[in-house]
C-alpha cells in the first residue's frame, strides 16, 4: 500500500507541521532554533523537490507514505514560470516513471510513484486567491487531485472563516479550476452520504497544525497551540477542519484518490503524450 | 500639526485593521462583505498610492494625519521593481514637493508632505524576512524613518513571537538595513529612560489590530478578536505591543520622527539632489 501526496505552498504556512500532525510522525524536522537563512538577493531561489519516505500505520493497515515538498515555491521576488514549473515537471516526471514500467514485458513490479493528491496551501488573508495561487492552481489541476486548505486558519475569527472560504471558491469556480470532489456512490448508507457531504462542504479545509501535547484548563491533553488567551485544539471540530482533511486523505477517499489520479490524471497525461 | 504616515505590505496583513485601531476612526472601510476582485493574470497589478487624511485629537492635541496606503504592493507573479518603485517614487515626490516650495520667497505657509514614517508589515511566517521584504527595506530606509512591524501576531505564539524578532533582527543586521530608533536624551528622567528602552526592545513590534468591542468572560468591554478558544484584547500589552507600537508612533516620539525626516532623511536628499 503506497500513497504519494505532494504539498505546495509559501514558506512559514505550517505545512510542516501539518504533515507531521496529520501522519502523527516527525516525518519533518520542525526547527527547534531556527536558522537564519540570508537570502541572496541576486540569485533567484530555485525551488527544489524534496521528497521524505516514511512508513505509517492506519485502521491496522501498513501504508508506504512519501510526502513530496517543494520548498523554494513563492520565495522569488520574480515567481513567473520559476516557482510552478519544478512541480509541474515533477508530477509529469512521475507520470513518465509509470508509463515506461507500463511498456515492460514484466509489469508485476509495477511500482506506483505518481502523485496521488497535492494539498495547496493558501495564505490566511481573509481576502480572495492571490495571482500565484490562481496560477499555480491552473497549472495543476489537470494533472493531480487537487485539495486546497487555508493554512494556519486559527488566524482567522469564525466568520472570517466563513467569508474565506465564500471568497476562495468564487475565485476558483470563476477561474475553471476543477478541484477534487469526494464521490458519493449508490450503495452508500444514508450516514455515509451525509458524512461526505458534511466534508465536500468544508472544503477549502481550514487547517490548524501541531504536535505539541499542552494540557487544557479542564485537564485533558490535547494536540493544539497555546496562546496568552486560550489553547486551540487540533483535533476538535469546532476549532478547526483538520479531523475532515485528515478523514478525506487518510481515512476514507485514499482508494478514491490513487484511481482517480490511475483512470483520470495518468490516462489524459498517456493519451496526451501518445498523440504528440 | 501634520503627521504623514505611510503603510505598506501584502494584501490580507491587517493594514487597514490596525490604521483604524490605531487612530480610533474609520478611517478604512473594512469589507465587511469582501468583494472578489478576480485578478486578471494577463494585466500585472499596479501599485497604486491612496492618501487619506483625517482630524484626529490626540492629548487634546488636534492631529492632521494623513495615511499614505500602497494597495497593489507584492500582489503580482513577478514584483520586480513593479512593487516598490511606485513607493519610492512617492517618497521621493513629496520630497520634491517641499524643495520646491523652500526655494520659493514666501516660506511662512509650506506644507509638510513629507512621510514622517514608514510602518512595513512582515507576514507572521514564524520564519525570517523574504527577499522582498529585504529588497523593499532597503529601498527606502536611508529615506525614511523604517519601523517594521509583525502583522497579525496572534497567529503567533509567545515563543514564536520571540524567536521570529530575533530572526528578523538578525536579518535585517545582516543587511545594513537601518530602523528608527527612539532617541534618548541627556535630560530624560529614569522612568523615560526605561520606558524607552522597553519599547525600542520591542521592534519589530508584534502587533494585532481590532475595532470591534467585544464582552471579555470577566464583564469587561474591550477591543479585540474573539475565537471559539479565546479572546485577544488589542490594548493589552500581554497580548501583543500595540500599545507600545502606539505610544512610539503618537504619544512619544511624533515630533522625532518628524525631526528625522526633516533633518536626516530630507537633507540627505536634498544634498544628493543638488549634487546632481
Ligand atoms: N497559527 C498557526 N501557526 C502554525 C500552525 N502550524 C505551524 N505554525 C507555525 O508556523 C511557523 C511555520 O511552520 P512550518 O511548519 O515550519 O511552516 P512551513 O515553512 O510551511 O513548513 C512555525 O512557527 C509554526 O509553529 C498553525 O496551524 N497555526
Ligand atoms: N488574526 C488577525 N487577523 C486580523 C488582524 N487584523 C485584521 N485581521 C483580519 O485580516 C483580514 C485582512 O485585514 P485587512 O485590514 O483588510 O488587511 P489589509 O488587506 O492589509 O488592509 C481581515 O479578515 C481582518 O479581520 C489581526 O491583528 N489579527
Amino acid at each position: 500500500f503506497s500513497f504519494n501526496l505532494m504539498v505546495v505552498g509559501a514558506k512559514g504556512l505550517g505545512k510542516s507541521t501539518l504533515i507531521n500532525t496529520l501522519f502523527n510522525k516527525e516525518l519533518y524536522k520542525l526547527d527547534t532554533v531556527p536558522k537564519v537563512n540570508y537570502p541572496d538577493l541576486e540569485q533567484p531561489v530555485d525551488v527544489k523537490i524534496d521528497t521524505v519516505s516514511a512508513e505509517i500505520e492506519e485502521n491496522n493497515v501498513k501504508l508506504n507514505l512519501t510526502v513530496i515538498d517543494c520548498p523554494g515555491f513563492g520565495e522569488n521576488i520574480d515567481n513567473t514560470d520559476v516557482s510552478w514549473k519544478p512541480v509541474v515537471d515533477e508530477i509529469n516526471h512521475r507520470f513518465d516513471q509509470y508509463l515506461e514500467q507500463e511498456t515492460k514485458v514484466n509489469r508485476s513490479t509495477i511500482v506506483d510513484n505518481r502523485v496521488h493528491a497535492l494539498l495547496y496551501f493558501i495564505e490566511p488573508t481573509g481576502h480572495s486567491l492571490k495571482p500565484l495561487d490562481i496560477e499555480f492552481m491552473k497549472q495543476v489541476h489537470e494533472k493531480v487531485n487537487l485539495i486546497p486548505v487555508i493554512a494556519r486558519s486559527d488566524t482567522l475569527t469564525e466568520k472570517e472563516v466563513k467569508q474565506s472560504k465564500q471568497l476562495i471558491l468564487d475565485d476558483i469556480k470563476n477561474q475553471g479550476i476543477t478541484l477534487f470532489n469526494p464521490p458519493i456512490y449508490d450503495n452508500d448508507d444514508d450516514e455515509t452520504v451525509s458524512a461526505t457531504n458534511e466534508m465536500a462542504e468544508k472544503i477549502p479545509f481550514a487547517v490548524v497544525g501541531s504536535t505539541n501535547y499542552i494540557q487544557t484548563p479542564d485537564g485533558r491533553t490535547v494536540r493544539g497551540r497555546s496562546y496568552p488567551w486560550g489553547i486551540i485544539e487540533v483535533d476538535n471540530e469546532e476549532d478547526c477542519d483538520f479531523i475532515k482533511l485528515r478523514q478525506l486523505l487518510i481515512r476514507n477517499f485514499m482508494e478514491e484518490l490513487k484511481e482517480t489520479t490511475a483512470k483520470v490524471s495518468y490516462e489524459k497525461y498517456r493519451t496526451g503524450k501518445l498523440l504528440k
